[in-house]
């Protein structure tokens, strides 16, 4: 049968859905022991976290699409920690191959890594099942929006759910297409789109954590760079 | 597959972005 737009979004959620099927709510064995070998183990407050967002994403998610739809929130919301588990596995995987340690414990006691790799699971769970449309307010990129309820939570609104930087989210998008091959070719798309709006705009906006890099960066940077202007 | 621009060297990871390697 001929691809239309609702048969690509059912075919998209069905292998979402099925991706995770086999991974739980909970960490795997294999990533609960990298919880285990942190100097500080971090379950505890991951955990936490999990609750605390997951209480206002679902009071969020409510209040854009409407309150009879708490139970679709806290659904997705249940997919995304599913995502954000199976990817974070993958990312540590990685990390272990690549830098020989086994001992994560800075970056899984990081909550700004958490939140940013639990919001970018979230996002790509609710692109999948919203299309890849961006919330309406002047953005000129993404699939022109559409006026349904979903425009409502589309990107960059888990930024303002999660009170995340946008240069924050930025960093784990790389590194979460890198460790799900599975993702299909509109969600990279989508992901890549997120990520030159951050580029573009978002990371510019007053108060971003972006211009104090910046700075210390001009600061400390000033000694040890000789380079003519030319170079 | 993707027509994704990997940015990131073989040498850097997320543990780099977040400053803790």
């Amino acid at each position: 049968p001929p691809q239309t737009p609702i048969r690509a979004a059912m075919t998209s959620i069905q292998q979402l859905r099925g991706d995770l099927i086999s991974t739980g709510d909970q960490p795997s064995t294999n990533l609960a022991t990298y919880f285990k070998n942190c100097t500080v183990d971090p379950t505890q407050d991951v955990v936490k976290r999990l609750e605390t967002l997951g209480q206002t994403f679902s009071q969020r998610f409510g209040q854009a699409v409407g309150p009879r739809c708490v139970i679709l929130g806290k659904q997705r919301f249940t997919l995304g920690v599913r995502l954000y588990y199976k990817v974070m596995e993958a990312m540590l995987e990685s990390e272990e191959k690549r830098l020989s340690v086994q001992n994560f414990s800075k970056l899984l006691n990081d909550s700004t890594f958490h939140t940013s790799l639990l919001a970018c699971a979230l996002e790509v769970v609710m692109a999948t099942y919203g299309g890849s449309s961006f919330k309406a307010g002047g953005y000129s990129h993404g699939g022109g929006g559409g006026d349904t309820a979903e425009t409502d939570v589309c990107f960059p609104w888990i930024l303002d759910v999660f009170s995340l930087a946008a240069f924050d989210f930025y960093k784990v998008i790389e590194s979460f297409i890198k460790a799900d091959p599975t993702l299909s070719k509109d969600i990279v798309k989508h992901l890549e789109t997120c990520e030159n709006l951050i580029m573009e705009r978002i990371a510019w906006r007053t108060g971003s954590p972006l211009f104090e890099l910046l700075k210390q960066e001009h600061e400390g940077g000033a000694a040890e760079q000789v380079e003519t202007p030319a170079s | 597959s993707h027509d994704y621009h990997f940015g990131l060297e073989d040498h850097e990871g997320i543990s780099e972005l977040f400053d803790c390697d």
